[in-house]
């Protein structure tokens, strides 16, 4: 579902 | 990080400190909904749990705190504080927020990055945040007459969505990030709003008291 794991926005 | 980004978050921190300005210097909370903001605290609750699970951020870490923070202090005010409780118009702020809290938790369990404790709850919290300005903006629809504070604090919510659209644009163009969950869900919430910018623009431009019909 989506590339990246880390949610790195607010 | 990217100019759109931080104008975003610049922005959403405005609109807070408008809040609280309106809350502390006129002791009163009437025209806001006590119920958008217990959805708020829910939200920030639930997308900042990995404050501890996480490396933290210079930059993330201190907005999740004031994030988290400041909405619990407004929710506070508005519950407990003797002068501002009485001024809440609890009569008018009648949208069912729970059943707003349902569904979003249903669709965070089908639909999220990864089915864990942790990507459930944020994908819970960007569906909810989508969906939290309802009773606000149902609530200003019964207002009479909105004060100028309250319509910036909602302009401001909703201007600062729409500033992080253009930041995940800039960033599928220039990082190649996807990222359909909140993209879809800030699409939605920034349409809320659609109608309420369409009458604060239009208040402003004319000079005149911000009504909604």
């Amino acid at each position: 579902m989506e590339k990246e794991r880390v949610h790195d926005e607010l | 990080m990217n100019a759109f980004r931080l104008l975003a978050d610049l922005t959403h921190l405005l609109s807070i400190i408008i809040l609280l300005v309106k809350i502390r210097t006129t002791k009163s909370c009437a025209g806001i909904s006590l119920k958008t903001q217990d959805l708020y605290v829910l939200v920030f609750i639930s997308r900042y749990l990995d404050l501890f699970t996480r490396p933290l951020s210079l930059y993330n870490t201190p907005f999740k705190l004031v994030f988290l923070a400041t909405s619990i202090t407004i929710v506070y005010y508005m519950r407990y504080h003797k002068v501002v409780k009485q001024t809440y118009n609890k009569d008018s702020d009648t949208f069912k927020h729970y059943f707003l809290i349902l569904p979003c938790a249903v669709l965070a369990f089908f639909i999220n990055p990864k089915f864990t404790f942790i990507e459930v709850l944020w994908s819970f919290s960007i569906y909810l945040e989508a969906v939290a300005i309802l009773p606000q903006l149902v609530l200003l629809q019964s207002s009479s007459n909105i004060d100028n504070l309250t319509g910036n604090y909602v302009f401001m919510l909703g201007a600062y969505r729409a500033l992080y659209l253009l930041n995940w644009i800039y960033r599928f163009f220039a990082e190649d990030v996807v990222r359909w969950i909140p993209w879809i869900a800030g699409l939605v919430q920034t349409a809320l709003y659609a109608d309420f910018f369409y009458y604060y623009i239009k208040s402003w431009r004319n000079n005149e008291r911000l009504k909604l019909p």
